[in-house]
């Protein structure tokens, strides 16, 4: 199971747009 | 073509919706020690994406406590102070209760929108960052 750190990071970085 | 960074100047948006304008956007807020706004931002879109399907009941638990705890909670931190006493409660609320929403963030994620919007994004159009990029 992910850190809570982890999480957050990978919550953030999915809500970002893909690249060009 | 348009070049993307004229885009950035059309809306908040339009510049969360490329991925040069947020990096140099979150360059900006990190000199100007409010990058956790931005973070904070994605981490609502993210959270209210997450699948409602099975077993991840557990995983949206933990990191909407994750979020509470990083953005929320600490009450001196740049999310916190600009977030209104009762947008917290109502967070606080529904982690203390486990009443997990997809939608249980959204107010505090307009309100730091909005102050983006009005502060933040003006800021740094202005700035030095996005002025040397053009």
């Amino acid at each position: 199971m992910d850190s809570e750190d982890d999480l957050l990071q990978k919550c953030i970085t999915s809500a970002m747009p893909k690249q060009r | 073509p348009t070049p993307p960074y004229l885009k950035w100047a059309e809306s908040l948006h339009s510049l969360l919706d490329d991925q040069d304008g947020i990096h140099l956007f979150r360059m900006f807020l990190k000199q100007e020690e409010c990058a956790d706004m931005l973070d904070f931002w994605f981490a609502c879109s993210g959270f209210r994406k997450l699948e409602a399907n099975e077993g991840n009941e557990e995983k949206k638990v933990k990191l909407a406590k994750a979020i509470y705890k990083k953005f929320i909670l600490d009450n001196n931190g740049i999310v916190s102070r600009q977030i209104k006493p009762a947008t917290k409660s109502f967070i606080k609320d529904c982690v203390m209760k486990l009443h997990i929403d997809p939608a249980m963030f959204d107010q505090a994620q307009t309100e730091i929108q909005t102050i983006m919007e009005d502060n933040t994004y003006p800021l740094f159009l202005k700035s030095d960052i996005y002025l040397e990029y053009t």
